[in-house]
């Protein structure tokens, strides 16, 4: 699971039997309380009801796989949807593809029209149980898009890749690599000064004492979550998704689970020419493996623009499905309209919108559905494909 | 060539909960996704918000929701624009 926490949004992912949206309340009482964002149904941020008004809200989860498995509202859409709607006014519901097949759903606020400043609460706001969202601000004016690839049915060998027997042996075999690679050296920088010299031992200090256990040290990181996390995004090729030589602050966080599954954050910091561009607020990407065989999913998300000299948004697709070679896959691209650019870029920085970027054919999948829609202020397109 | 500058987020890992993680019974595959908006942009944040709004709250205090939600904190990557938060389950 991940959590992004921008100064004005947070975003919040969480796999497996999570109940997330029990945190809700608490998520927009900490805004109130702690963020100071306005907040109505009660007088004061103390009194335990304040919850802060959200400027918009979007909820939204593959088709289930084991409904019976999960807790709280999370059993059926139908629930997770009366919760938000309980809690909320104004939101809208969507099922996206298939109803016999894999779908997606949505649930969506939209901002009102209202151009006045936050005000404080009114009797009416203190009297009502639900929460508005939207009000009194003005409409976002920035870039804003989300990619989704959802994959099922992971290529069992591509899957082997997130297992911790697997990630341990990889990282075995690289660290005899570079121990190797460092003895190497320093025989061959003795040579150069003095001939032939016995080989040396990169955890020795010369004196006899060893600079640390070797034994502790090949332990940590053939098996530390967070070790064997940085191994397999190196070794399945994540890290490659946003190089450094595009992305040259970009960071990757990953972590390895016991006994397999793999989660991974990735920060990319507005380049230097665009920090403090209210379009360009910093970007992240997230990729959650379950690599089981009786529910093998991955999931990769990101905000990166794509398009221009950055890579483009089919090029990730190709990239992350090629790491996975899933049986099926679904892309989900929710872009706000008119906002399409890529800080990354360079030159022209305007890309073609959502819809026409995904019109690239994925090697070695059939599409099955390609949807789209067009809300207020968003698109939304979908598209399903399968492996040929 | 490119090399890493000052921008470039910083990690804190949570050794207490990274340490002893077994995932035997956590995965159930697809993941749900929230996503709140408390104002349009990090530059449009309402009179009365803290300057740095969402990511000026200390990490211990979204613990509690946290835990709602069954959720520990693994580690946290920091950078100047967004706080990534690497969770476990």
């Amino acid at each position: 699971s991940s959590m992004f926490v921008f100064p004005h949004k947070l975003i919040l992912k969480t796999c497996g039997t999570t109940t997330l949206l029990l945190g809700l309340q608490r998520m927009l009482h900490i805004a109130a309380v702690d963020a100071g964002f306005p907040f109505h149904n009660a007088e004061a941020a103390s009194d335990i009801r304040a919850a802060a008004t959200p400027y918009r809200v979007f909820y939204s989860r593959k088709n289930f796989l084991f409904p019976d498995k999960q807790h709280g509202p999370h059993r059926s859409w139908k629930q997770e949807v009366k919760y938000l709607d309980d809690m909320f006014e104004g939101g809208s519901a969507y099922m996206v593809g298939k109803m016999n097949g894999d779908h997606w759903y949505l649930y969506i606020t939209s901002p009102s029209q209202a151009l006045t400043p936050p005000r404080t609460p009114d009797a009416e706001d203190l009297a009502a149980t639900k929460i508005p969202t939207g009000k009194g601000y003005a409409p976002a004016s920035q870039n804003d898009e989300t990619l989704e690839i959802l994959m099922t049915d992971l290529d069992p060998e591509n899957a082997k890749q997130f297992y911790l027997s697997h990630a341990s042996a990889v990282a075995s075999d690289k660290l005899a690599a570079e121990a190797r690679d460092a003895r190497k050296k320093a025989a061959d920088s003795v040579a150069s000064l003095s001939g032939p010299a016995e080989e040396v031992d990169v955890f020795d200090n010369g004196d006899g004492e060893p600079i640390v256990d070797k034994d502790d040290a090949t332990e940590g990181l053939t098996t530390e979550g967070h070790a064997l996390g940085t191994v397999v995004s190196e070794s399945c090729g994540l890290s490659d998704v946003y190089p450094v030589s595009t992305y040259p602050d970009a960071r990757v966080d990953a972590y390895l689970f016991s006994p397999c599954g793999f989660s991974a954050n990735g920060v990319i910091p507005p380049p230097p020419s665009a920090q403090g561009d209210v379009n360009n607020a910093g970007h992240y990407f997230t990729v959650h493996v379950t690599p089981e065989p009786n529910c093998s999913f991955a999931s990769f998300e990101t905000n990166v623009p794509g398009g221009q000299s950055g890579r483009t948004t089919a090029e990730i697709i190709e990239h992350v499905v090629s790491i996975f070679r899933p049986g099926r896959f679904s892309v989900t691209l929710f872009e706000a309209k008119g906002q399409s650019a890529n800080p990354y870029g360079m030159g022209d920085k305007s890309v073609a919108p959502a819809a026409q970027r995904l019109v690239d054919p994925v090697k070695g999948y059939r599409r099955i559905d390609r949807i789209v829609h067009d809300f207020e202020d968003y698109d939304l397109i979908f598209r399903f494909y399968e492996r040929e | 060539t490119f090399s890493p500058s000052e921008a470039t987020p910083h990690l804190t890992i949570n050794h207490d909960v990274a340490a002893d993680l077994d995932s035997t019974n956590a995965f159930e595959g697809p993941e749900k996704l929230l996503e709140v908006w408390f104002a349009p942009s990090a530059t449009a944040l309402p009179p009365g918000a803290q300057p740095n709004g969402l990511k000026s709250v200390p990490a211990d205090t979204w613990v509690g929701m946290l835990d709602m939600v069954n959720c520990k904190i693994l580690s946290v990557l920091e950078s100047d624009v967004v706080d990534a938060y690497l969770l476990s389950e």
